[in-house]
């Protein structure tokens, strides 16, 4: 949006009910576009400007920041019954530049910038020395525990086989020796007791979502594995809403940039269901 | 004819406008 240096502006407070309605507008399409990691909620509004625009718009030029939910973008929890992960549990923050226009009371996107990092080593220290630190995605630890889990679950699932979508968290724990894991999967089109090669297994046209949280405890002479998966109602084949424009909503997993992403193409931009099952 | 003194603002406290509240925890 062109925003020309003529134009008058204002500055209304930051916690103006209509500024943190264009914040929450923001949150809301951070949250139904993001492809990967966690949903973010409002923690704060750093600036507001509001240009005024003929005819009849406002552009709300806004910089915020957010905090990671535990609640995977795939599952369809309501952003308000999500908790916010705490700094115990090394939380992840989002800053972000949004511009929005308001017409006839309503919002929408035109622009968007975020970026997400976790909080520091020494902040996570402060608050509990003893805890684990977000470990890399592509830790051979991490994701042999994936690798484990998964495998786990597969094998005591009487339904369809589970593929990975993505390693969304992983902390590695001194005491005693063990590997946390948080990991999204996906329904195929094989039986879990029959899947021989899961390469030849396709994602279902109805996608099915799972996510899992899993700890591979090493022991002497081997290792245990707990893993606990909620695999969500199916997503319907409606037409998905799809980011337009140079938007660039990237609040991404946080401890390791080259891990392999999933395809956009078997992800959806919106969890369109509610109910989750747990398995 | 009563004449209302006019009210001349001392210096109160400074408003920050930005940034907002903080609703969880800053990181």
């Amino acid at each position: 949006v062109p925003v020309g240096p003529t134009l008058a502006y204002d500055e209304p407070n930051c916690d103006d009910p209509e500024t943190e309605q264009a914040a929450l507008a923001a949150v809301d399409y951070i949250n139904s576009h993001v492809l990967r990691g966690y949903k973010h909620t409002l923690n704060q509004i750093d600036k507001v400007k509001v240009w005024l625009q003929q005819p009849g718009g406002q552009v709300f030029e806004l910089e915020i920041d957010t905090l990671e939910t535990t609640c995977h973008v795939l599952d369809p929890t309501p952003l308000a019954n999500c908790t916010v992960r705490q700094l115990v549990e090394h939380a992840v923050e989002g800053d972000c530049d949004f511009r929005l226009l308001k017409q006839d009371g309503q919002f929408s996107v035109v622009f968007s910038k975020c970026d997400s990092s976790p909080d520091s080593a020494e902040d996570v220290r402060k608050v509990c020395p003893d805890c684990p630190l977000l470990a890399p995605l592509n830790d051979t630890k991490v994701v042999h525990a994936v690798d484990v889990a998964l495998t786990a679950f597969n094998a005591q699932s009487n339904g369809s086989y589970f593929q990975l979508v993505e390693v969304s968290r992983a902390q590695l724990v001194p005491l005693p020796p063990s590997t946390y894991v948080e990991f999204a999967v996906a329904a195929t089109d094989c039986a879990a007791q029959e899947a021989t090669d899961p390469a030849q297994c396709n994602l279902l046209a109805e996608k099915q979502y799972g996510f899992c949280k899993a700890t591979l405890t090493e022991k002497v002479g081997g290792e245990d594995v707990a893993v606990t998966c909620t695999v969500f109602q199916p997503q319907s084949l409606l037409p998905q809403p799809q980011p337009d424009g140079p938007d660039a909503v990237a609040l991404a997993p946080v401890a390791d940039p080259v891990a392999p992403a999933p395809s956009p193409a078997d992800l959806p931009a919106a969890a369109l269901v509610v109910g989750p099952m747990v398995v | 004819k009563v004449v209302q003194p006019g009210i001349v603002a001392g210096p109160g406290p400074v408003v920050r406008p930005c940034p907002g509240r903080i609703r969880y925890f800053k990181v």
